[in-house]
């Protein structure tokens, strides 16, 4: 190439409308591509730069901050209805890299790359001293407070029993001493008051996820367990991901548009919400 | 002949084209 030419990038306001649409055609990418953990929403765009492509387009290179929401990437729910984490509740940040080209108009996402990390304790003691931090969810009262409440739910179910699909957040409060979490449960081919061993159900071929909110007190000579899951809608059956050694029960948070995607059935699609079944 | 620097006004407000703005709260 002649020097000088074709590596000159143009400098975009971060507040640009071009910038802000390149951001949200990201920001749907990384929702529509996590498979574990909650969905994120655009908090600030950090830097922008534009470079020419050759023969046509522009290559848009982007960093964005974003904030966990309340809903599980399971959920239906358009993300655009979905509350952010506040403070309070031990909030989670994104920061996000992408490379995205735009053709004709039409922006796609080339690159994709976030690390997503909680606040910092210090930053939830200043703004709520007594709120409760979030816990490492192999934390044995927070297996047994998961385990406890998915026993409750298939309790008192009178259809498919449930099976724990991921652990999504945990906290440990002191007084009284409770654990509360949070986890995505999905039905299996088992009626819940028939099983006899767990580990012989299957997921259904219709995958059928839920949510659940539990909290497990601690009281003397026992504990209680209050448990709340909303069941969505099924999702359909779709072929199943490729054998590339890319199928793993956790998918890493850095997502490559080139390599063949996880499982495709694990992906939200429906947007009609049954339940909360108890 | 007086040769000096033009009187400067106030300055206008600096626009920083990034980071863009908060949408929420930052961390």
């Amino acid at each position: 190439a002649p020097p000088g030419l074709g590596l000159v990038y143009r400098e975009l306001n971060c507040d640009d409308p071009e910038t802000e649409e390149a951001a949200q055609v990201a920001m749907d990418y990384v929702n529509a591509h996590l498979l574990q953990g909650y969905k994120h929403i655009l908090n600030q765009i950090d830097k922008v730069k534009v470079w020419p492509r050759r023969p046509t387009g522009e290559l848009f290179e982007l960093e964005l901050d974003t904030l966990e929401t309340i809903c599980h990437v399971l959920d239906p729910t358009p993300v655009a209805n979905c509350t952010v984490r506040q403070l309070t509740e031990h909030a989670v940040e994104g920061d996000c890299d992408f490379r995205l080209l735009k053709l004709d108009g039409q922006f796609a996402v080339l690159f994709a790359n976030c690390d997503s990390s909680p606040d910092s304790a210090e930053d939830v003691r200043k703004v709520c001293p007594d709120c409760p931090l979030l816990a490492p969810l192999n934390d044995t009262r927070v297996v047994h407070a998961v385990e406890a409440a998915l026993a409750a739910f298939n309790a008192q179910s009178n259809g498919s029993y449930y099976q724990i699909v991921e652990v999504s957040r945990a906290q440990l409060a002191p007084l009284p001493p409770s654990t509360y979490v949070e986890f995505a449960v999905a039905a299996t081919d088992c009626v819940a008051k028939e099983v006899t061993d767990p580990a012989k159900c299957n997921l259904l071929a219709e995958k059928q996820y839920g949510f659940c909110k539990a909290t497990l007190t601690e009281k003397f000579g026992g504990e209680d367990v209050a448990v709340t899951c909303t069941v969505f809608q099924t999702q359909p059956v779709v072929p199943q991901p490729q054998p590339d050694g890319n199928n793993v029960a956790v998918p890493p948070l850095a997502v490559d548009p080139a390599a063949p995607q996880p499982a495709p059935a694990n992906l939200p699609a429906a947007v009609r919400v049954v339940g909360p079944l108890v | 002949v007086v040769v000096g620097l033009a009187p400067t006004g106030p300055a206008g407000p600096v626009v920083r084209p990034c980071p863009g703005r908060i949408r929420h709260f930052k961390i």
